[in-house]
């Protein structure tokens, strides 16, 4: 199987109004430097799974900034997206994508470890 | 493939116990189904590693226990309703795995036709890698790549999902490597 494209995803979760993650699709192509308003929920989601550390005020804004296009690029990254630092079509389709509750990353003291204890031969 | 910190796994023998909890279910399929399903992913990952599965009806005594639950169920983990959040287990030797119950779950796509069934034998398969210690992978066709597309499907082991349970549990005697390439070679071109 491979991830949703874009079209599909949003029509699939079309179906489901009260899916929590359907209004990322708003997010498509929103750039860096730009504040998009619900943009927090999205960085909630990216701490959640291990790619944002909280921030000092325990808040997010609704700004793309640098911390946020470095989350990204780890998501990416981590899961075998094209990285392009981008709220591309691919990207947003796997962030819309149901899926699994645990963390992607390791939080050891909220430093997030950019790569869980792997061992490949 | 990837481990937790430590590469925790479980030590305590080569059989291990799980259950469904009695109480938290769900009514729309059978227990049998479900108890089918649950069946199936467990044999998937005992044939490439050297450790049994056995069912119990003593759900509080069991090594891993399954539960569906709803929303906020007390394990700081919250549930968010239908898609999202699917499922979560524990790294081992917790033996949890819990599913959403506000999910769609299906057994059979002939049978359930919601756009956003998921399928229940995909993601217990999934949640059973972390029992036995798997993280999630980068592999996307792998079974611990961490999402699944609504009425997607994806029960087959592959071979990073092998490499990582063997690298923490060693082979199953009886695993050929070859006939597991060929099989998923087959997968590939299906």
């Amino acid at each position: 199987t491979t991830p949703l494209d874009f079209t599909t995803a949003t029509a699939a979760f079309d179906a489901s109004n009260n899916y929590v993650w359907r209004n990322f699709a708003r997010f498509l192509d929103a750039g860096k430097g730009s504040e998009v308003t619900g943009m927090s929920e999205l960085k909630k989601y990216l701490n959640r799974f291990g790619y944002l550390p909280v921030s000092p005020e325990n808040n997010f804004s609704d700004f793309v900034d640098d911390q946020f296009v470095s989350a990204l690029i780890l998501y990416q990254k981590r899961l075998g997206l094209s990285v392009t630092g981008k709220l591309d079509s691919e990207t947003i389709a796997s962030i819309m994508s149901p899926r699994c509750g645990m963390s992607d990353l390791i939080k050891i003291n909220d430093a997030t470890t950019s790569t869980i204890h792997s061992t490949r031969r | 493939y990837a481990f937790f910190n430590g590469q925790p796994r479980w030590i305590r023998g080569s059989t291990l116990t799980y259950a469904l909890s009695p109480d938290y279910t769900i009514e729309y399929l059978t227990s049998s189904e479900i108890r089918n399903v649950v069946r199936r992913s467990f044999s998937r990952w005992s044939a490439v590693i050297p450790l049994n599965f056995t069912e119990s009806l003593d759900y509080e005594s069991s090594d891993i226990r399954i539960g569906f639950y709803q929303g906020d169920h007390g394990d700081g983990e919250a549930f968010d309703g239908v898609l999202g959040v699917l499922a979560h287990a524990f790294s081992p030797e917790n033996g949890r795995l819990h599913l959403d119950a506000a999910e769609r779950w299906a057994v059979d796509f002939e049978k359930e036709k919601s756009k956003v069934a998921v399928d229940l034998e995909s993601v217990v398969t999934h949640e059973i890698g972390h029992v036995l210690g798997l993280a999630h992978s980068a592999v996307k066709e792998a079974v611990m790549y961490p999402s699944l597309s609504p009425r997607g499907k994806k029960v087959e082991l592959r071979m990073d999902d092998v490499e990582g349970v063997q690298a923490l549990y060693g082979s199953n005697p009886n695993f050929k490597l070859d006939s597991f390439l060929e099989s998923e070679k087959s997968t590939n071109t299906g």
